[in-house]
């Protein structure tokens, strides 16, 4: 553990705080992609079924236990509780054009060909890619409400702490995982426009606001 | 064996 992995955890944290606040406090999803709810949830269940198989640390297990009941929180609140409020005709982004890439990227590149292996192979390069629903949604509505800003920022500024720590870790303790670092870094380069907008728009409290 | 390889990251 260092500096940078505890920023970029807690960062993530952030994200799913804000995240569910926005939506219990408004009772609302506006502008929330369920398709990219669901890709979380399923990432963090391929990834982390590891919980009954191994033990890294009490700290591991909570946080991997939060990501786990909070993606299905998200998706009860999305699906069933605030159902009237979601933006299903905005949130068209066709999901099986990542899955499909990604199954069989994990079957070819992993680095063990083994049950658990494959799933959390599956579900870093899923993570990598499944805030693309999201970024579609914003894109297509052409806007974003500041507090779904501040969840995007925090969401994407989680990956790129990683990214910190793989060096930090690279340089410390010789450890690198390639699967690892490669789809993180092309996790958070997908975040790049919305940080340059983030940055330059709403941070200056402006709405965000793509240019028609 | 399922699992060799040990993930200590999130």
């Amino acid at each position: 553990m260092n500096v940078f992995r505890l920023a970029g955890d807690m960062s993530h944290l952030l994200a799913i705080i804000i995240l569910l606040l926005k939506i219990w406090k408004t009772r609302s999803c506006a502008g929330i992609s369920g398709r990219s709810q669901l890709l979380f949830a399923l990432t963090y269940t391929a990834r982390y079924l590891d919980l009954v198989t191994n033990w890294v640390s009490l700290y591991n297990t909570v946080m991997k236990v939060f990501f786990i009941a909070t993606s299905y929180a998200t998706i009860y609140l999305m699906y069933l509780k605030f159902k009237a409020t979601y933006d299903s005709n905005h949130d068209t982004f066709r999901v099986e054009f990542l899955l499909l890439p990604v199954t069989i990227l994990a079957l070819v590149l992993n680095h063990e060909f083994s049950f658990m292996e494959i799933l959390w192979t599956f579900s870093i390069y899923l993570e990598a890619v499944a805030i693309l629903p999201q970024l579609f949604m914003v894109s297509k509505t052409g806007e974003a409400e500041s507090i779904t800003s501040h969840y995007l920022f925090a969401l994407g500024s989680y990956r790129l702490l990683y990214i910190f720590n793989w060096i930090w870790r690279y340089y410390t303790e010789e450890y690198y995982d390639l699967i690892a670092i490669i789809a993180g870094v092309v996790q958070t380069v997908l975040y790049c426009d919305f940080f340059y907008l983030y940055f330059t728009k709403v941070l200056k409290g402006k709405k965000l606001q793509l240019p028609a | 064996i399922l699992q060799s390889f040990t993930h200590d990251e999130l």
